[in-house]
């Protein structure tokens, strides 16, 4: 309604209230849901969008896991905004959503996003405390149950990749768990971070390759190619494991081995020249471009229902 | 609210591996109070990290004694911090008007 702008970085609190206004612009389309509290108490919103009733397939997308990676929250918001002007006037998105619900997630990390926003920029864990313990957080892309506490993870509640005490212990990550095992009908799952330009799948914790390999690989190729025509932005792709560095206890891994085959994790703009601290200016480009390539994925698990 | 007065982002570029073992060892380096945005993974990949005012000579010297690659990304680290805020708030102002 051009009060909100989306080229610009944003509180938590004008991010939740853009929600609930996605929500109230288009009311036979979009809703915001509460899947639960952060460990401060915030509320854990999703938005969804849905045409139909029931538990239709579905695809997830999840923002802002890393607290610091402030691109991916607001590209997670346009989104949003972009899912509901093109219902009705783009194609893709409009058969996809005549068949299928899309839930988004844009601030997966409520706790930690404050946190980064008023005492260290740089903060990208949760905020939840265990008594006897001098650190604070947890990485919630370590949290989850796929090889928990395995190798890429650290048993140090001080390092920025401490897995957590247990599988799912953050309310964050067991929210979504929750959430996505009642629904049964998730067909895809993709995770956005930055920085370092890359289109991910499938292992983490081990370099084997999932069996889907062929098709995932040639899937995030089509997307990348996708993303770049914008642009130009140069993405690489391939299984996490070979592609960064093993990492246990990641979404992705927990979502494919939870039977959601089509599981993605993008790491946006750029490649470490302003890292966490990407201007604002380049908000939209990065949002449009990851745009294209998240609709080959969508389109991609629309045409494969499986 | 932390503030990061004089911290510098290094990029630094690592050609083989018995330089990534150095440079595993700068993570190691706990007194020098660094934050690594991305750890060190593979020699293609550089990597980006926050050194501190006080530790600016010192990772300085150990990246120039063991032939390591640097470059500064970020001058000042709290000039563009506080650039963003101004933005923002500014942002805010704007969306009330």
């Amino acid at each position: 309604n051009g009060n909100f702008n989306y080229g610009a970085y944003h509180s938590l609190e004008e991010l939740y209230q853009e929600m609930d206004r996605i929500a109230s612009d288009y009311p036979n389309l979009a809703s915001r849901q509460e899947i639960g509290r952060s460990f401060e108490k915030r509320p854990l919103y999703v938005l969804k969008f849905s045409t139909g009733k029931g538990k239709r397939p579905a695809i997830w997308l999840n923002a802002g896991i890393h607290s610091r990676e402030w691109i991916s929250q607001a590209t997670g918001i346009w989104i949003a905004r972009k899912i509901v002007s093109d219902y009705g006037n783009e194609s893709s998105i409009t058969s996809i959503l005549d068949e299928m619900d899309i839930f988004l997630m844009p601030v997966a990390n409520p706790d930690g996003y404050v946190y980064s926003q008023t005492k260290n920029r740089f903060w990208r864990k949760t905020r939840s405390r265990v008594p006897g313990i001098q650190c604070v957080g947890v990485d919630p892309n370590r949290n989850w149950n796929a090889s928990f506490s395995g190798e890429g993870a650290s048993n140090d509640p001080c390092s920025e990749a401490y897995h957590g005490p247990k599988p799912h212990s953050e309310i964050e990550v067991k929210s979504v768990v929750d959430f996505i095992q009642n629904h049964g009908n998730f067909k895809s799952f993709i995770d956005i971070h930055s920085y370092s330009q890359l289109l991910m799948y499938p292992y983490g914790y081990t370099c084997k390759h999932p069996r889907d390999f062929a098709e995932l690989d040639q899937v995030a190729h089509r997307a990348a190619k996708a993303l770049a025509s914008l642009y130009g932005t140069s993405y690489r792709v391939g299984p996490i494991c070979s592609t960064i560095y093993m990492a246990s206890g990641s979404s992705i891994d927990w979502a494919y081995e939870n039977g959601i085959k089509y599981a993605f994790t993008f790491e946006l703009r750029d490649t470490g020249h302003y890292g966490f601290l990407l201007p604002a200016q380049q908000i939209l480009p990065t949002a449009e471009e990851t745009w294209l390539a998240l609709k080959v994925i969508m389109k991609h698990v629309h045409h494969h229902l499986y | 609210k932390e503030k990061f007065n004089g911290h510098q982002v290094f990029q630094i570029k690592v050609r083989d591996g018995e330089q990534m073992n150095k440079l595993n060892e700068l993570v190691n380096m706990e007194n020098f109070k660094l934050n690594f945005w991305k750890l060190p993974t593979t020699p293609k990949r550089s990597v980006d990290v926050v050194v501190p005012s006080s530790s600016l000579k010192l990772v300085k010297s150990f990246l120039e004694s063991h032939g390591l690659e640097y470059s500064i990304s970020i001058e000042d680290l709290q000039a563009l911090l506080d650039e963003e805020i101004k933005e923002m708030k500014h942002n805010r102002g704007k969306e009330r008007n």
